[in-house]
């Protein structure tokens, strides 16, 4: 069951990540392309950059506790400088 | 804590706000009343004044808002941003938005006006977000009641970095969020809970699941938005599958995230005498049913199946535990019962009634 149900929170939680990391960690828009492509690696560190500012794992992968951090209600300011 | 890039700030210390428009979920006098204390938690711990106006251009202008308005950082919608500020300068320069679409209340339901507006107030002054996670500049939302609400050191720090101390003969000081090594921590509560390990320690709790290294922190609030902070006391009824939790003199029982009906009681319904004032700590021996209550130099024993105290207590703890000194905290796992006396942890085996290991009270966090 929960392979599944994985398998489609997949694409749901990308664009979760993305637009989190737009918001608050100045991943550039116009990159996004290539992101499915050849801009993971870009995203990634941008990942590692947010799992670091809130003490999570560094894994740059959008694991568990990074997705339950970014659901969290928050405000609205960036976290780095854009 | 972190200076907003550039270092911006206010060339003065009397600043004006003004609340420009009234969100419809609370009564005009809460909003003001919030607003009111959101702004006194920066100005009492600075040089800073707050001067409310009702009409014209105000330095923090303060208002709600519903998604795209105009400012190129539209809102979602209920939850997700909840509000936006803007670091000192001219025009909209210090002002705060907050999101129309949230549940705004006064209390821990929906999203507490006083703590975000606080929070915004702070980018409005000159900080960015702080990855303290016991921080009032952290980026998440985390209920504490308002009437508890001590702005932390972190946030002390970074505002008096910017514009000095408060003019105060006695400086104000603000709590500071555990480091799980840090070798001088101490613990107001212990016990165990499905399997896993709460740690209380003021407005925090350390979780500590045994299958997994690291240790979360949390926020009491977080699982239970009703209970006070600083725990005195914890232990775990496991077969009725309850914690009860105790402050002063009374206690609250919990089962997962709720908050059994009635609660919190006061503390002599369980047996103790007047005299006793609050429980320093507790733990539940499952195999024999009998929960031990410490206070102070003495301890008691309930009887859970009789629902009562046994006779014959209280007993002085020295002649039945041995030298572990006034007890801050305690629990049972596997058979031993572990006591907390300041930064020593006494490992006491109840078979052979004696002291069987000592360790540092963070022996359980892997540090």
């Amino acid at each position: 069951f929960p392979a599944a149900h994985e398998k489609e929170d997949e694409g749901k939680n990308i664009n979760l990540v993305e637009t989190y990391l737009q918001n608050f960690y100045n991943l550039q828009k116009d990159h996004r392309p290539h992101l499915r492509q050849g801009g993971q690696n870009h995203l990634a560190e941008k990942l590692k950059e947010m799992q670091e500012f809130f003490g999570l794992q560094v894994t740059g992968k959008p694991d568990h506790d990074t997705l339950e951090m970014m659901k969290k209600p928050r405000c609205g300011v960036p976290d780095v400088e854009q | 804590y972190v200076f907003t890039p550039g270092n911006p700030k206010w060339k003065k210390n009397n600043l004006t706000y003004r609340i420009v428009n009234y969100t419809s979920k609370m009564r005009r006098t809460d909003v003001d009343e919030a607003i009111q204390k959101a702004l006194n938690v920066w100005s009492s711990v600075t040089p800073l004044t707050f001067q409310k106006i009702e009409d014209n251009i105000a330095d923090i202008m303060i208002s709600f808002a519903y998604r795209d308005h105009k400012d190129n950082s539209p809102f979602d919608g209920p939850n997700g941003l909840l509000a936006h500020a803007f670091q000192p300068g001219e025009g909209i320069g210090g002002d705060v938005h907050l999101d129309e679409e949230e549940t705004w209340t006064k209390d821990g339901t929906g999203y507490n006006l006083f703590i975000v507006v606080a929070h915004e107030l702070g980018h409005s002054l000159g900080l960015s977000h702080s990855n303290d996670p016991g921080a009032l500049m952290y980026p998440t939302y985390a209920y504490t009641d308002p009437k508890e609400f001590l702005l932390p050191q972190d946030d002390i720090d970074g505002i008096q970095a910017i514009y000095g101390q408060s003019n105060d003969a006695v400086q104000p000081t603000g709590p500071t969020t555990p480091q799980v090594c840090d070798p001088n921590l101490t613990f107001d509560a212990i016990t165990t809970l499905r399997g896993e390990m709460m740690f209380f320690k003021g407005r925090y709790m350390l979780r500590k699941h045994p299958e997994r290294s690291e240790t979360e922190l949390n926020f009491i609030s977080l699982f239970w938005p009703n209970l006070p902070s600083g725990i005195q006391a914890a232990y775990e009824n496991i077969e009725r599958d309850e914690v009860l939790l105790f402050k002063e003199d009374k206690y609250w029982v919990i089962r997962g995230y709720d908050i059994a009906y009635g609660y919190p009681k006061p503390i002599y319904r369980l047996g103790f005498p007047k005299t006793v004032k609050r429980v320093n700590a507790a733990y539940s021996d499952e195999t024999t049913g009998k929960t031990y209550f410490f206070v102070a130099d003495r301890y008691w024993r309930y009887d859970e199946n009789k629902k009562s105290m046994d006779h014959g207590y209280p007993r002085k703890i020295i002649y039945d535990f041995g030298k572990i000194g006034r007890v801050d905290a305690a629990f049972q796992k596997d058979g031993y019962v572990y006591f907390f006396h300041k930064t020593t942890q006494f490992q006491f085996d109840p078979r052979a009634k004696r002291i069987v290991s000592q360790m540092k009270s963070i022996s359980w966090f892997n540090c």
